[in-house]
């Protein structure tokens, strides 16, 4: 059995070279996950945030 | 060249008789069975439709055609399989008694063999369970499951792995690397007749689909465009109707009237949202309180896909706080949706029995979808007692669902659609709470 979320959140800004952040990764503000493909989850464990 | 072209002779020579009577017979072949195929495919259409006809006049609704997919050979076999009457038969046999002095052990073998933690089931007393479906359905000790306590995140539904996670634009989601499927598939399409419900799927999937080449991965996380694209689909064009305010379409500027704050602070109280919203992090706000504009910013899509092994906890809870506003049930197959056929079988979960939640959060747009696969073809919805899957009554509710499409001039779009009144009137919907169980899978 498998469970497929579908959501809208928060993009964020896309950070400038200016503001120090050097990198895709950081996106300030916006939806981050907190996951990586193959992990093992349980109940209430955090899959990303806003 | 002048005199090489003036002096060559040119000899002309018949082909051989041989040669060109073979020709002509090989047409004359490709001619008649491209005919007789034609012939045939346009007798089965004449076929189909009798006996549409013949269903018709005698009251009853029109069969609908299995799809067989395409793959390898053992995606072949499993097409061929009665999967779903092998998945009742599944679920009969494990509703079957276990003696009592069998349980223990029995279960015992089971946890080892798939890795179940004894020590979190509820119950410690295995003689308790009747039958393999009550184990696999069984609860867990209060505590063992704690819930992320960011109230700005959103927790993983069930035990299981993670397939697949990403953003979602131009309304495709990768099923797994490679293989994509539209929103419009997975969910269904919007249907003018609904309750004022839009998913983001019927303005997504109509603009043009990418190429390979404009995907790239970022860490683990699948984003099959740049992020500026988005901006174009961002918005009101998706954004469901608020939670404290009518349809979109009837939206507008309008004033609350002091009824309906009345209301609202009624409904804070009925859903004792206190609690969240003295933990609701900087913003102050209610997890039921849409984002404004301006906090929320450019909005995307994202999809993540979990897989629950046979050994693990399989009841289902609320990833976030948010409102169900519907239910589409997509009485589709059954087939097994382990990561190998995940990989094997191109738009698995467009193809299997599905019931699909589509709702609000804080931040917009939440579906959530519970996929059956052959062993656990029966999903529960604990708020949704009329929903049956993998029944035998099911095709005729997905007929009647096709019949009253059809009265009412309407395609059939796939699935039979059931809104959710709530608890009150503006809520509009069923509220979950995060980390609430919401059902579960169970076994045949």
């Amino acid at each position: 059995s498998t469970i497929v979320l579908v959501f809208e959140a928060p993009k964020g800004r896309r950070p400038s070279f200016d503001e120090g952040f050097t990198g895709e990764e950081e996106r300030p503000g916006g939806w981050r996950w907190n996951i990586e493909k193959g992990q093992k989850l349980k109940v209430g464990q955090s899959i990303g945030h806003v | 060249l002048r005199s090489a072209l003036g002096q060559t002779k040119v000899e002309w020579k018949p082909i051989p008789v041989g040669l060109g009577i073979g020709f002509l017979g090989l047409l004359q072949l490709y001619r008649v069975q491209a005919r007789e195929k034609r012939r045939i495919e346009e007798e089965e259409v004449r076929t189909q439709e009798r006996e549409d006809d013949e269903s018709e006049k005698h009251g009853c609704p029109k069969k609908r055609k299995r799809i067989r997919p395409s793959g390898p050979w053992q995606v072949q076999i499993m097409s061929t399989l009665p999967l779903k009457a092998l998945s009742r038969l599944w679920g009969r046999f494990n509703e079957l008694t276990i003696p009592y002095y069998l349980r223990v052990p029995g279960f015992r073998l089971y946890s080892f063999i798939f890795g179940v933690n004894l020590d979190e089931v509820a119950e410690p007393d295995l003689h308790v369970y009747p039958n393999l479906a009550a184990f696999f359905y069984r609860t867990l000790k209060p505590g063992v499951r704690p819930i992320d306590p960011n109230p700005n995140s959103i927790v993983s539904p069930a035990d299981g792995k993670v397939i697949q996670f990403g953003t979602i634009e131009h309304g495709e989601v990768e099923q797994v690397k490679g293989v994509t499927y539209s929103l419009d598939a997975l969910l269904g399409s919007r249907r003018p007749s609904s309750s004022g419900i839009s998913t983001p799927t019927s303005e997504l999937a109509s603009r043009p689909s990418v190429s390979s080449q404009d995907r790239h991965s970022l860490g683990d996380e699948e984003v099959i465009r740049e992020d500026e694209e988005f901006a174009q689909v961002n918005g009101i064009s998706y954004t469901l109707p608020n939670l404290f305010s009518g349809p979109a379409k009837n939206r507008g500027d309008k004033k609350d009237t002091p009824k309906d704050q009345s209301t609202k602070s009624q409904l804070s109280s009925e859903l004792d949202v206190t609690a969240e919203l003295a933990r609701s992090g900087p913003t102050s706000q209610p997890w039921w309180a849409p984002a404004t504009s301006k906090e929320k910013g450019p909005t995307a899509l994202y999809y993540c896909v979990v897989y629950l092994a046979p050994g693990d906890y399989h009841r289902f809870h609320s990833p976030v706080s948010w409102v169900v506003e519907s239910r589409r049930h997509f009485a589709g197959e059954l087939y097994s949706v382990s990561p190998y056929l995940q990989r094997t079988l191109p738009g698995l979960f467009t193809l299997n029995e599905r019931v699909v939640l589509l709702g609000r959060w804080r931040w917009g747009f939440f579906s959530y979808t519970p996929v059956g696969a052959t062993n656990v073809g029966s999903i529960v919805v604990n708020f949704d007692r009329e929903l049956r899957t993998n029944s035998l009554t099911t095709d005729t509710a997905a007929d009647r669902a096709a019949e009253q499409a059809a009265n009412d001039g309407e395609p059939y779009s796939g699935f039979a659609e059931a809104t959710y009144e709530g608890a009150s009137a503006i809520l509009r919907g069923h509220a979950l709470t995060r980390g609430e169980e919401m059902g579960g899978f169970q076994l045949g």
